[in-house]
């Protein structure tokens, strides 16, 4: 299965994790 | 395996690629590779990738902007990393230690992050369970007690027992409340000014320093706090292999 998360970091960087 | 797309604030975007053991860093524009890198147990070491021969050559002052962009995203990942506490794994960040200090020449782009296994932390870290306990069991019996004022004085008090508890033992493999001075990594009077404070550390030689810093309630150790800290203990304990960062 894949999962996808967005994370916004303190720095103001967005982070779009996708792992299968 | 994994794919993370950082996007830094002025848009641009970087991308890393982990299978296995190798991560692969590109421009998340072009899709051009920038790095590849493996962690072994000597830490992230560069991997050949195949490169255009027409690709223009970049002068100096573009590749440092290029490895500061790198480090800029690793870094942003490394905290998104490192907050997603329901993961099992704890967040690694592996870099030479040319990569850590602002304005130093850009040499090798060897540089991984990601997750190791609480098994692989335990072989290098021996002692972070017995800390982690430590620090818990602490935190527990000053909260029990009561009488501590306010949160911010509850840590203090923590800090402080911890530290006693450390120094207590009288073990060498142990070392609490030491400072050193930000710029040289020489070893000062705690807390002095312009020094790195540091809660804990587990000096595993020969190639080894762990680093413990606790952190209690909401507060968290920023990635850039970090790199200070590790910058200090780089200083402090040249020529080691592996420098490891442990937020309590």
């Amino acid at each position: 299965s894949t999962t996808q998360e967005e994370v916004v970091t303190a720095d103001g960087s967005r982070v779009l994790s996708i792992r299968i | 395996d994994e794919q993370h797309t950082v996007t830094a604030p002025d848009g641009t975007r970087t991308v890393f690629e982990t299978s296995g053991l190798t991560q692969t860093i590109r421009d998340g524009g072009s899709g051009e590779i920038l790095s590849r890198s493996r962690l072994t147990t000597s830490g992230a070491e560069p991997e050949a990738f195949f490169q255009s021969a027409r690709a223009p050559q970049r002068l100096p002052r573009e590749l440092k902007r290029l490895s500061d962009r790198i480090l800029q995203a690793a870094i942003s990942l490394f905290t998104t990393e490192a907050i997603r506490r329901n993961r099992d794994g704890t967040a690694i960040f592996a870099a030479p230690a040319s990569e850590y200090i602002p304005g130093d020449a850009f040499n090798d782009r060897a540089m991984w992050v990601g997750a190791v296994s609480q098994r692989e932390l335990d072989r290098l870290c021996p002692r972070n369970a017995e800390i982690q306990a430590l620090a818990k069991s602490t935190a527990a019996e000053v909260r029990a007690l009561g009488g501590y004022g306010t949160e911010q004085n509850f840590g203090n008090i923590v800090h402080r027992i911890i530290a006693h508890k450390i120094k207590s033992m009288k073990d060498p493999g142990l070392i609490a409340e030491v400072s050193y001075a930000a710029e040289t990594g020489i070893g000062v009077h705690y807390s002095s000014g312009q020094s790195i404070r540091l809660d804990v550390l587990e000096p595993v030689r020969p190639s080894t320093v762990c680093v413990y810093d606790h952190k209690m309630g909401k507060a968290i150790l920023r990635a850039v706090r970090a790199v200070d800290i590790i910058t200090a203990i780089q200083k402090h304990y040249p020529g080691m292999r592996n420098y490891i960062m442990i937020e309590v």
